[in-house]
């Protein structure tokens, strides 16, 4: 039975670019998941961007040193498919009856095709959303499950004129999505676009009822000597039948180290 | 009475708001910017038991009692803060993100947000061409007593201004920009740092975004009374 709370994939992953992978994103995660870091798959930054994966491998220099960024194919040159890489790990959960677990990737660019054990899921597009699977049925109890993620570019990179300027020639500015990428006045263009898996990526075991997305806030009154603390949340019951829950709320704070006050 | 217990019944495959009983609290420890006094957090936990099955999920997160004002002074064209209802004169940092490469690490934030707090910055303006940064940000910011002023992804050089002239209507797609923004509101609200949001860097949004961005961050009106256009006019607490 796995444990209640989120779990962080922030390492063991490998990656590759999508045109050196023949296979398909269900055979990766069924009949020939990768064996390892070993060409074309390679040791793979998340979170963080195609390009921190690419220097990891020291497969290009590092941009900020001197003028190695130069060095560096920019994706209007080279195409948006030079920067579409697959990202590949293994993880381990076992369920009990009444559990859910969401695989979670609080943020990506720009967006991305999921592949749990041969099933596919779409994240779709934009740099700053969360995106929540609930993966319960696709899940492996007895042995590993094999997760791949095919990472694409903005869709707007744009091309960086001579002169550079701010913001390249603004396509990037199309997309909801970083716009220093394309260059500006105090920075270099970002050769990928910084595509990737560039925030946390989790999974969260819940029991039938989940917690979705708190929000606290507090009213003052008579000079901050009385104080409300107002707390909202949503609850998803993803069982079959109606859940009787008990809801608490505690507030604390530690006077000093391991003592609290409730 | 900072521990409270509420039973709920959730049909099947049911998504609902649930709002507590507020908690009341006296004379408790403010939160304060860098430089104005202690930066107090407090831990606030909530948990659903399901009845046959045990705890069902828990969330928790630091929270700051902190009230943050702020309006455009009439006589400077500048804007104004009050913390706390006290005035601040706000030294501030611009900010893009802390790698371009975004390996975002926690000891990376904290080094760098200590060392604005150490140049005796109070505020951070995280900058529209860059992030919406991170919640290890925050966490920081939330510790170090910086505030933040977060701008939407909106920048004048790719919306509207350059050469050759960028599209003045924004991203193509306005409804996954508000998305992404509610998403981002909602990842973030809960830090006590989090001190104002911007539509943009030193432009407004399109009128469409920039009227829904308005709209959807008002003041509830328990809070305050609002105009036509959902300005707060008369601020009740």
């Amino acid at each position: 039975m796995a444990e209640i709370g989120k779990t962080k994939l922030d390492s063991g992953w490998v990656a590759a670019r999508s045109t050196d992978i023949q296979l398909t994103g269900t055979q990766l995660t069924t009949t020939h998941p990768p064996a390892g870091p070993t060409s074309p798959w390679m040791e793979a930054v998340v979170p963080g961007t195609v390009l921190a994966t690419l220097v990891k491998n020291k497969l290009v220099p590092d941009p900020f040193y001197g003028l190695e960024n130069e060095s560096i194919l920019d994706i209007a040159d080279a195409g948006r498919e030079y920067y579409t890489f697959w990202f590949f790990r293994t993880f381990h959960c076992k369920l009990s009856g009444n559990q859910h677990v969401d695989l979670n990737f609080r943020a990506i660019n720009y967006y991305a095709e999921v592949y749990l054990n041969g099933h596919k899921m779409v994240l779709p597009e934009g740099m700053f959303r969360r995106h929540s699977l609930d993966v319960t049925d696709v899940l492996h109890p007895d042995k590993q499950n094999l997760l791949a993620v095919l990472v694409h570019p903005p869709n707007h990179p744009g091309t960086i004129p001579p002169e550079g300027g701010q913001g390249g020639d603004h396509e990037i500015g199309k997309d909801i999505a970083a716009q220093y990428v394309e260059g500006w006045d105090w920075m270099a263009p970002i050769r990928d676009r910084n595509t990737g898996i560039w925030d946390e990526v989790s999974i969260s075991v819940t029991g039938p009822v989940k917690i979705i997305d708190p929000h606290l806030v507090a009213s003052f009154f008579d000079n901050y000597k009385r104080v409300y603390l107002h707390s909202t949340i949503e609850l998803e019951n993803r069982s079959s039948w109606v859940a009787d829950c008990a809801l608490n709320i505690q507030v604390s704070t530690e006077l000093e180290e391991g003592i609290c006050l409730v | 009475e900072h521990l409270q217990t509420q039973h709920l019944s959730i049909s099947p495959s049911a998504r609902v708001q649930y709002s507590f009983p507020e908690l009341f609290f006296y004379k408790p420890n403010l939160w304060w910017p860098n430089g104005m006094g202690k930066q107090s957090l407090y831990n606030v936990s909530i948990t659903v038991d399901v009845k046959g099955h045990g705890e069902s999920d828990s969330w928790s997160h630091p929270f700051g009692f902190r009230k943050i004002e702020s309006h455009i002074d009439n006589a400077t064209g500048g804007r104004l803060f009050k913390v706390n209802g006290q005035p601040i004169f706000i030294r501030g940092g611009n900010w893009i993100l802390s790698d371009g490469l975004l390996r975002l690490s926690k000891k990376r934030y904290k080094a760098d947000i200590k060392f604005h707090a150490d140049m005796n910055f109070n505020m951070i303006r995280c900058w529209g061409g860059g992030l919406a940064e991170r919640p290890e940000f925050y966490d920081y910011c939330d510790i170090y007593g910086l505030l933040v002023w977060q701008e939407f992804w909106i920048t004048g050089d790719c919306d509207g201004r350059g050469i050759p002239v960028s599209n003045p209507d924004g991203p193509l797609d306005h409804q996954l920009f508000l998305l992404c923004a509610r998403d981002t509101v909602k990842l973030l609200r809960n830090h006590p740092s989090l001190a104002l949001w911007v539509g943009g860097n030193e432009q407004t949004p399109p009128h469409d975004i920039n009227m829904a961005l308005k709209y959807d961050l008002r003041l509830h009106p328990d809070f305050a009374k609002l105009d036509e256009n959902g300005q707060s006019i008369e601020d009740l607490s």
